[in-house]
């Protein structure tokens, strides 16, 4: 889940 | 999201609009290195491979979309337009930018949160960016010609970078289990790549002088 995090940016 | 992160997404656009607008209204491409562009159009093809699969907001899909579209359309200009391509210097546009690309996915083959398809691709776009902008720096370093839009271009983009790292930072310490060592090192890296020019940006900015990077 904490992998998600970053995804969140460009 | 926070004002950093914002601030960092918002310089990232508007590096992006001040080339475009360089490259569609004066139709000109002087001082851009078509092959940091390149391997930008391939660092946001390889990280945005999800665009379809996973969905965060209209927000982070609108401005994938912008990134993908502006990039291949840029290349494409300075490749096939056929006033821009003239404006194009190819003769000193000449570092070996494919050369980057192989450690590059080593790197990322060796180095990786998961061994995925998808999660090795993202991590070679993060370290591929690290480094897009080096055959730009090694081309305005020889052509010292640098007119203002290429200037505010690079100061834009090395501006988002900063940002970026404010927004590590800030979320480090508001955010329970934010932690993306191969992110920070690789973001680190990129904007470390900028702190000459920026040196020289300043002094000219300071000055009120042209900006003029020493031979």
């Amino acid at each position: 889940e904490e992998h998600e995090e970053t995804k969140d940016e460009l | 999201m926070n004002i950093f992160r914002l601030a960092g997404d918002m310089t990232h656009l508007a590096s992006v609009l001040v080339l475009l607008l360089k490259i569609h209204t004066i139709k000109s491409c002087a001082g851009v290195s078509l092959k940091t562009q390149e391997l930008y159009a391939i660092v946001f093809a390889t990280r945005y491979l999800d665009i379809l699969t996973s969905f965060v907001s209209i927000y982070n899909t609108l401005m994938k979309l912008i990134f993908l579209g502006s990039s291949f359309s840029i290349v494409w200009y300075m490749k096939y337009h056929k006033t821009v391509r003239r404006t194009y210097d190819r003769d000193q546009d000449t570092f070996r930018h494919w050369f980057l690309m192989l450690p590059c996915l080593l790197l990322a083959l060796l180095i990786h949160e998961k061994f995925t398809f998808f999660e090795v691709l993202w991590t070679f776009s993060l370290y591929l960016e690290a480094v897009a902008i080096l055959p730009q720096l090694v081309l305005l370093q020889r052509t010292r010609n640098i007119d203002n839009l290429t200037g505010q271009y690079i100061f834009l983009l090395g501006g988002y970078r900063g940002f970026y790292i404010l927004n590590w930072i800030y979320r480090y310490f508001t955010e329970p289990h934010y932690v993306h060592w191969i992110t920070w090192i690789a973001g680190l890296v990129q904007t470390l790549l900028y702190a000459d020019f920026f040196y020289y940006y300043f002094l000219s900015w300071k000055n009120n002088k042209k900006l003029q990077l020493p031979a």
